[in-house]
């Protein structure tokens, strides 16, 4: 089962200013 | 107190790191908003707990610290793998250095202030909360009065926080050259920075650094607390303070 993609990295990956 | 008098020359460097720190009010803003909607979504009658509410704020808290860290100079030129390692290490001792230099800017021994601007009662929070919550709260106030007693300013706090996120100790880096080169310059500019800021107290740098410990200390016994109410149910699921919680310990 694909592992949750994690918070941390959700926001760490997210444009600037999202 | 905190309010720095104007030095001669401050260090660019310096300059570079308070240059990142977020406008306070802003992220108060930012907090009390989400919290406010969280509280309309839920319902008049569906009060959160003190403790409930408290995990919300550090939550929110937590975010902003994320995005303080992800548009730091320095930080960004690391991948994503590194950041995130070096951000579950230290989430912890910045929540925790973010409440106290609050507590030492509100300067008042009686009374905390909180991230949304509110101000509480200390003897309330000691009525309310059981012994380990109450110990951390009060081992927060002693930690707040002495960094109050060493007048500790913004600047070196931007200082202390950077010395924090890059903690070379951090196992399987892939650029560990790079945060400990990091760790380097900014141990250089704080401690020209209290040299030549307070030229009359030569040891204000390693006074300061000596605190980290105790901050580390006092963060791994918040983080003890917390599993403790997360194992219990107490803690509000699906949010990034336990996200990080777990990525700690697993």
């Amino acid at each position: 089962e694909p592992e949750e993609p994690s918070l941390l990295k959700k926001l760490l990956l997210a444009p600037a200013n999202s | 107190p905190s309010a720095s008098p104007q030095p001669p020359s401050l260090p660019p460097q310096v300059l570079e790191l308070l240059r990142c720190d977020p406008d306070e009010l802003v992220v108060q803003n930012k907090i009390v908003a989400h919290l406010q909607q969280e509280q309309s979504g839920r319902g008049r009658l569906d009060k959160p707990s003190t403790f409930s509410l408290m995990c919300r704020m550090a939550d929110q808290t937590l975010f902003s610290i994320v995005e303080w860290a992800r548009s730091c100079i320095f930080f960004k030129e690391l991948r994503v793998g590194d950041q995130m390692k070096l951000l579950h290490n230290c989430w912890s001792e910045l929540l925790v250095l973010d409440h106290i230099f609050r507590q030492v800017q509100h300067g008042q021994e009686d009374s905390i202030l909180l991230v949304t601007g509110q101000e509480v009662e200390l003897s309330f929070i000691l009525s309310q909360a059981e012994a380990t919550l109450s110990s951390l709260v009060q081992r927060g106030q002693e930690l707040a009065v002495r960094l109050r007693a060493l007048q500790v300013d913004r600047r070196e706090i931007a200082c202390l926080k950077f010395l924090l996120l890059f903690n070379p100790n951090v196992k399987l880096l892939e650029d560990q050259a790079f945060v400990e080169g990091v760790q380097e310059q900014v141990n250089g500019a704080l401690l020209e920075y209290t040299l030549s800021t307070y030229p009359q107290f030569q040891e204000k740098f390693s006074q300061l650094v000596v605190r980290l410990p105790e901050l580390r200390s006092l963060s791994t016994q918040a983080e003890d607390y917390l599993c403790y109410m997360h194992l219990s149910g107490e803690v509000p699921c699906n949010n990034l303070l336990i996200e990080m919680l777990h990525a700690k310990r697993a």
